[in-house]
């Protein structure tokens, strides 16, 4: 697809094809094919009394089969520039929006996601993705922090300790992400930082998915008795949330210093400045 | 302490996994959200403390019977900062961000505050005025059925220079001129 719009600056740069998605990333004059989507996963319905085969729930993601469902083929975006942000505002159905921004002075891109109320009307609970894919042949490979700190390898359908026989190929593969998600190949790398705990995982090759909620209709049996199907003011609920995705030369190559970036944008997103707000009648003068 | 004791009660529950992961029942994620906020109340009047303190150089007084000094800056902290909501820049035409770094390095923010016009001024702690882009609010946040506010742009503003587990303070006016508002671009 040809290129529509572009927002960036200096150190990276987001292409949105005539669709409205995003179509690639450029950093430091290397283009990389980066799509982003939302997704969604069925919810499994089971039988309770079934160990093998319970209902997805609180405490279990179990889709109902392994193909997503798509929410749109065309976004809606509206495009705002200044000297310190550029933004990109989509829309993609009543239920999904995004805010995609580059600050001028930051090497990464912020994707704020409004997600909810997740419709279930037609009797399926649903389970929300926000999908990262990249041309970058990662060979089944991808890494997850642990609680923030090292990062683990991991290999999809593999355990390092036992042979593993994969009967849900999709949440079989889900990891814990607390901070960050990332995967690489001999030239590029690509990782996302999130601002919450959140599942992800990578099910093909240069894919990363992270889930941003869920509302689902039937209890899993582990405990809580009830659906995941919460509403505020009568509605369902409504998440928002931010991601950050940062693009640049894999530790193999060029640069060694990605990582140590991705090391110092995490201490900003998630450990940024407290705001307090004091009404005044000062004038400026009195106030100094 | 007592009051500090709110949020150590508060965060040795939040540690239960089942707040952790948001696998809790409704009826106790509510009871959590009221505990955090009880707990950022109690908190709030030693933030308030500490930064009138650091903020205007007086040494607190702890005397027998010494009548508390008035508050100078109320130091209000918005929870609802994430979808753009904030009484205070909302409905005053003055007021005061401070912003404290809790990170053991300096540090450079852009600062997004939610008003309800496009014509405020922000001036640092030195007199310089600071350059301000105002951003319209993205239309889902404005159609939340929960979200009453006037406020109709996030002002954007570049804090640098914030010192390692330190604090600048800005000053916000709004003023008379009427500038341009944010259009986008023109339909490709």
């Amino acid at each position: 697809t040809s290129s529509m719009t572009s927002v960036g600056n200096e150190y990276i740069r987001l292409n949105f094809d005539t669709n409205g998605f995003l179509s690639a990333v450029t950093v430091e004059g290397m283009t990389r094919i980066i799509s982003q989507d939302f997704l969604y996963y069925e919810g499994a319905v089971g039988n309770n009394m079934e160990f093998r085969n319970r209902s997805s729930g609180a405490y279990i993601f179990r889709p109902q089969n392994d193909s997503m469902k798509i929410t749109t083929t065309d976004v809606d975006i509206t495009v705002y520039r200044g000297s310190l942000v550029e933004e990109v505002h989509q829309k993609f159905n009543n239920w999904i929006s995004q805010v995609v921004r580059i600050y001028s002075q930051k090497n990464y891109a912020e994707f704020e996601w409004l997600v909810g109320p997740i419709p279930v009307d037609d009797d399926i609970g649903k389970e929300i993705i926000t999908r990262f894919d990249t041309d970058i042949k990662s060979e089944g490979m991808f890494f997850t922090d642990s609680n923030g700190r090292e990062m683990i390898k991991r290999l999809r359908n593999h355990r390092d300790t036992w042979n593993l026989e994969i009967l849900e190929p999709a949440a079989g593969n889900y990891y814990p992400i607390t901070t960050k998600i990332a995967l690489e190949d001999d030239r590029a790398r690509v990782a996302i930082l999130t601002d919450r705990a959140q599942g992800g995982s990578s099910l093909r090759n240069g894919s990363l998915e992270l889930m941003v909620h869920r509302r689902l209709l039937h209890d899993d049996a582990f405990g809580v008795d009830e659906a995941l199907n919460e509403t505020a003011y009568g509605h369902g609920l409504i998440a928002r949330g931010t991601h950050y995705l940062m693009v640049g030369f894999s530790q193999k190559n060029d640069s060694p210093t990605q990582k140590a970036l991705e090391r110092f944008a995490q201490l900003e997103v998630t450990l940024p400045t407290w705001k307090f707000f004091s009404k005044t009648n000062y004038t400026f003068e009195e106030w100094m | 302490l007592p009051h500090l004791s709110f949020m150590r009660e508060t965060m040795g529950i939040m540690q239960h996994h089942d707040a952790v992961t948001g696998t809790e029942k409704q009826k106790v994620a509510y009871d959590y959200a009221k505990r955090l906020e009880v707990a950022f109340r109690a908190c709030g009047a030693n933030t308030r403390a500490a930064l009138n303190i650091l903020t205007t150089g007086d040494k607190p007084k702890p005397v027998e019977g010494h009548k508390p000094r008035p508050v100078k800056f109320e130091f209000k902290t918005c929870a609802l900062l994430n979808i753009s909501l904030c009484d205070v820049s909302e409905q005053s035409e003055h007021f005061v961000l401070t912003l404290y770094n809790p990170l053991s390095s300096s540090l450079a923010e852009y600062i997004r505050v939610p008003v309800p016009d496009n014509n405020y001024q922000v001036l640092n702690d030195k007199g310089a005025i600071l350059e301000a882009q105002y951003v319209p609010i993205p239309r889902g946040l404005m159609d939340l059925v929960y979200r009453h506010s006037k406020t109709k742009y996030d002002m954007v503003f570049f804090a640098d220079e914030l010192p390692p587990l330190g604090y600048r303070s800005y000053y916000i006016k709004k003023t008379k001129e009427r500038p341009l508002k944010p259009v986008p671009d023109s339909p490709n």
